[in-house]
């Protein structure tokens, strides 16, 4: 429908997010 | 906002990554809460240990009043697991209504409990290897993964 990620660009756009989600700190115990 | 029930779908896909000693599938296979708590105890084991799990009632064919116990104790747990050991407080989600799932295994209700449980995975003390485990699916499971959690980190 035109509102998703431009082609080519996805793979990329999830490597940036799960990489920014493993360096998020997060823990009240840690 | 997201297509719930291809949510849902991609969802099952990940949950289907853990091992499990129930059926673990269809909507149907996750509405009395077996799945999802066997899934929780490979997530968090000291939290959601053996007299956790014991308060859930493990039997085949369940009737729908008990699958909703089940989901109501699989719920509170996720709630009280992400106070007490993450320190996040989730405000303004939807949260899951146990009836529908546990009754009428309602695919849109059933995407938001398996929501809060990747949200779990994503945040725990292992969550390295389960961030992992889903960089090894496919890419199409991996945005709507992306996308249900960046949802839930807008509600932190």
């Amino acid at each position: 429908d035109g509102k998703g990620a431009p082609p080519g660009n996805s793979e990329g756009m999830l490597a940036n997010f799960f990489n920014s989600l493993l360096s998020k700190k997060t823990g009240a115990a840690a | 906002s997201m297509d719930r029930s291809h949510l849902c779908q991609s969802l099952i896909k990940w949950l289907n990554t853990f091992n499990v000693t129930v059926k673990n599938q269809t909507v149907e296979d996750f509405s009395d809460g077996i799945a999802v708590a066997q899934v929780l105890r490979q997530i968090a084991p000291d939290y959601f240990n053996e007299a956790w799990f014991k308060k859930l009632k493990v039997e085949d064919d369940l009737n729908w009043r008990l699958k909703v116990s089940n989901l109501k104790k699989v719920l509170n747990g996720i709630l009280e697991y992400n106070m007490e050991v993450l320190g996040i407080q989730i405000q303004g989600f939807q949260m899951p209504d146990v009836n529908l799932i546990g009754e009428h295994y309602d695919s849109v209700e059933t995407s938001r409990l398996l929501q809060l449980v990747l949200g779990c995975a994503v945040n725990c003390a292992e969550k390295e290897s389960h961030i992992h485990n889903i960089l090894k699916m496919e890419e199409s499971v991996q945005q709507m993964i992306m996308n249900a959690i960046q949802e839930l980190m807008s509600k932190e």
